[in-house]
């Protein structure tokens, strides 16, 4: 994935099973994002693989003020990557569950 | 921990707490 100064993991083991995962994000590089944020520390959050999409995740973050609005597709983007990821590993590790 | 901060928007949760400092990138 393209280093977006976003680092974006998974705060739980994933089992492949459930519908939710908790996630953590944090600032790598404050210098890629446009906008000053605040200096968050790490973001844990939960994310509906099936009903969400990162982009709402990432506004709710920029209207709870943790990012500067001008950096909303750069949190989508690395919320996006990630989240690719973790239902390719699903599709390949577990393809009898999808 | 005491440093762990709970922010609530539009129905989500985020729990805020300190970057370990082995997960930062060396500057």
């Amino acid at each position: 994935a393209e280093d977006t100064g976003v680092r974006v993991e998974l705060a739980e083991e994933d089992d492949g099973r459930k519908s939710s995962i908790a996630l953590r994000l944090w600032v790598e590089d404050a210098k890629k994002l446009k906008g000053k944020s605040k200096d968050n520390g790490a973001i844990e959050f939960t994310f509906e693989l099936e009903k969400e999409t990162p982009d709402d995740v990432a506004q709710e973050m920029v209207d709870a003020g943790f990012f500067h609005e001008s950096d909303v597709k750069i949190i989508a983007k690395s919320i996006r990557d990630r989240v690719a990821l973790i239902q390719w590993r699903r599709e390949r590790i577990c393809p009898m569950l999808h | 921990n005491s440093f762990t901060q709970v922010v609530h928007s539009a129905g989500r949760r985020f729990i805020v707490s300190p970057v370990p400092e082995s997960r930062l990138r060396e500057q």
